[in-house]
């Protein structure tokens, strides 16, 4: 199938398995095409119709005896973008839509551990880009405008991440932590936000977190506690 | 210079690597 007529096919306003199948299949074209048919879709307005999608379907409540497809189909968007975004023209396209990076992080949902994965490490991606415009800091800016929105301590879903049983999922919050506190430029920032962090009990999580055997969890506690330690020093 | 492809996968691999946060 073209890029257009995946534009054709998501204009159509699909539902359920219907937008699951489309969004699939689009996955494995965004990944296996080459660079300018991804392209042609992102200037075709294909990355503006995932993210519409996106908002909507996390503006609505699913219903229970649906198969839980609209989280399915969220997760399948997830996917998307990160394909989406593997080369520059897609990427550049990302940074500069308004609702890129907000919408990621409103994905961030520690109900739905397989789906928080990819997103934190995708915004954990994001935020070590090489940019001028200093990414890391939109991407901390959403983190807090979404909290505020639902009232709750800025990194509580991350730490709510930390608690579910995938380790793979505490990887991943640990990594997105480090994406954040390693490119903030002022010491005194960083050490605030690792306080922040303790007072709403990382440490204390990190004691049990560091008994588990995993190399890529130990990789970011090992990351987590060196930049601690040097700033520590520095201090 | 729009070609260059697996920039996220990079980005991935160095971060779970822990070469990413090398740079001291």
């Amino acid at each position: 199938k073209s890029a257009l007529v995946y534009i054709q096919e998501l204009k159509a306003d699909l539902k359920d398995t219907q937008l699951l199948s489309c969004l699939e299949s689009l996955r494995v074209s965004l990944n296996n095409n080459p660079v300018s048919w991804v392209q042609t879709f992102g200037d075709g307005d294909g990355l503006d119709l995932l993210l519409k999608f996106l908002r909507k379907l996390q503006d609505e409540r699913e219903e229970p005896l649906n198969g839980g497809i609209g989280v399915k189909c969220q997760h399948e968007i997830i996917r998307c973008l990160k394909a989406f975004m593997n080369n520059k023209h897609g990427l550049k396209a990302m940074l500069m839509s308004a609702e890129g990076i907000p919408l990621l992080v409103r994905s961030i949902n520690p109900d739905v551990q397989h789906m928080m994965v990819d997103v934190v490490r995708l915004l954990s991606a994001i935020c070590i880009l090489d940019h001028p415009d200093n990414i890391h800091e939109r991407v901390l800016e959403c983190i807090t405008e979404q909290a505020e929105e639902h009232d709750i301590e800025r990194f509580q879903p991350l730490l709510s991440g930390m608690q579910k049983n995938s380790i793979t999922l505490k990887a991943g919050c640990m990594q997105l932590i480090n994406a954040l506190i390693s490119r903030v430029e002022e010491l005194d920032f960083r050490i605030h936000l690792r306080s922040e962090l303790s007072r709403l009990g990382l440490r204390d999580m990190l004691k049990d977190v560091r008994a588990i055997e995993n190399e890529e969890l130990k990789v970011q506690l090992q990351v987590f506690d060196e930049q601690a330690d040097e700033d520590t020093e520095d201090l | 210079d729009g070609d260059e492809t697996g920039i996220m996968d990079g980005l991935l691999e160095a971060l779970q690597s822990g070469a990413a946060f090398r740079r001291k």
